[in-house]
C-alpha cells in the first residue's frame, strides 16, 4: 500500500503546505 | 458523561473543519446570495472563461485576492473564427486541469482535517491511507455541494461563478462531468445542513469501517461509531423539527458512493480519449479503487 500511495503517505506523515503538489 | 463526550467531539471536529477548509458553507452562501461587497465574476462562455483564467492567474502570481473585473480590459482577445475550435479544445483541457488542481488542494485539506479528528492518527498508517483513498472523493462532492446552487458553482476561492449551462455546453465527456454533481447537490442542499453538521458528516465519511483492505477493522468501526453517534445527537439538537434528518443523511452515503464510481469512470475515459495526464496524487487515489 505504501509504494502505491507515496503522496498520501507523505501528506499523512508531514504537516502540509500544499507541498510541491 | 456520554453527552459531555459527544459535545467535546462535536466541538473538536467542527474546529478542525473550520481551520482546515478554505471555503465553508457559511462563506459560500454569503457569496451565492449576493451578500458580499464584491460579487463573483461570472463565467458563462469560453470568452468569460478565458478572461477569468488570465485574471485569476495574474492575481494568484501576485498572491492577491482575485479581482476579476479589474483585469477584464487587459487581455481581452476574441479568437478568430478559424482557430476557435482548437482554442475551445485547449480551453476545455485547461478547465479539466483547473478542476484537478482544486481537487488536489481539497484532498490536502481533507487529509489535514482527518488528522485532526480525534483518534484518526492512532489508527494503523495503512488504514489511514485506505480511509483517505476511498473517502476523499465522497467528502469532496459533499463539500462541493456547499459551493453550488441550481445555476452554477463557485470557483477560485469564491472569486468566480461558473454556470451550470456553460459546463453542460462543453463537448463530451467534459459536459457529463458536473451535471450529476449538481443533481446530487440540489438534493443534498435541501437538507439544509450547516457547517457543524457537515463537519461531522465529512468525518463520518472518512472514518468508515467497510472500506476495502482495512487491516484493523474494529478500531475503525469504533471510531466511526463515536462519530456517527455524535452526528445523530448533534442533528437532533441542531434540527429538532426534522426527526428524519439523520436517516436521510445516512442514505446520502450510498448516493455519494455511486457518484464517485461514475466520476472515476468518467475520469478514466477522459484520460484515455483526451490523452491528458492526471495529477500523481489523484492517480494514486483512483488506481485500483473499485
Amino acid at each position: 500500500l505504501k509504494d502505491k500511495h507515496k503522496i498520501l503517505h507523505q501528506l499523512l506523515q508531514n504537516s502540509t503546505s500544499p507541498v510541491d503538489l | 458523561p456520554m453527552l459531555a463526550d459527544h459535545k467535546i467531539l462535536v466541538g473538536q471536529i467542527h474546529e478542525a473543519y473550520m481551520k482546515n477548509f478554505n471555503m465553508n458553507k457559511a462563506k459560500a452562501r454569503l457569496i451565492l446570495t449576493g451578500k458580499t461587497s464584491k460579487p463573483p465574476f461570472i463565467i458563462h462562455d469560453m470568452e468569460t472563461f478565458q478572461l477569468a483564467e488570465r485574471t485569476f492567474a495574474v492575481h494568484m502570481l501576485n498572491d492577491d485576492c482575485p479581482e476579476p473585473e479589474s483585469g477584464l480590459q487587459a487581455g481581452a482577445v476574441i479568437p478568430a473564427a478559424g482557430c476557435r475550435e482548437l482554442q475551445q479544445r485547449e480551453a476545455e483541457a485547461r478547465l479539466f486541469h483547473c478542476c484537478q488542481s482544486t481537487s488536489v488542494e481539497t484532498v490536502t485539506e481533507l487529509t489535514e482535517f482527518a488528522k485532526a479528528v480525534p483518534g484518526f492518527q492512532s489508527l494503523n498508517l495503512n488504514d489511514q491511507v485506505t480511509l483517505l483513498k476511498y473517502g476523499v472523493y465522497e467528502a469532496l462532492f459533499t463539500l462541493l455541494a456547499s459551493c453550488m446552487n441550481k445555476d452554477g458553482l463557485l470557483v477560485a476561492r469564491g472569486g468566480g461563478f461558473i454556470t451550470r449551462e456553460f459546463l453542460k455546453s462543453l463537448r463530451r465527456p467534459f459536459s457529463d462531468m458536473m451535471e450529476p454533481k449538481f443533481q446530487f447537490a440540489t438534493r443534498f442542499n435541501s437538507l439544509e445542513l450547516n457547517d457543524s453538521d457537515l463537519a461531522l458528516f465529512v468525518a463520518a465519511i472518512i472514518c468508515c469501517g467497510d472500506r476495502p483492505g482495512l487491516v484493523e477493522v474494529p478500531l475503525v468501526e469504533q471510531l466511526q461509531e463515536s462519530i456517527v453517534q455524535a452526528l445523530q445527537l448533534h442533528l437532533l439538537a441542531n434540527h429538532p423539527d426534522d426527526t428524519f434528518l439523520f436517516p436521510r443523511l445516512l442514505q446520502k452515503l450510498a448516493d455519494l458512493r455511486e457518484l464517485v464510481t461514475e466520476h472515476a469512470q468518467l475520469v478514466q475515459e477522459i484520460e484515455t480519449s483526451e490523452d491528458t495526464s492526471l495529477h500523481p496524487l489523484l492517480q494514486e487515489i483512483y488506481r485500483d479503487m473499485y
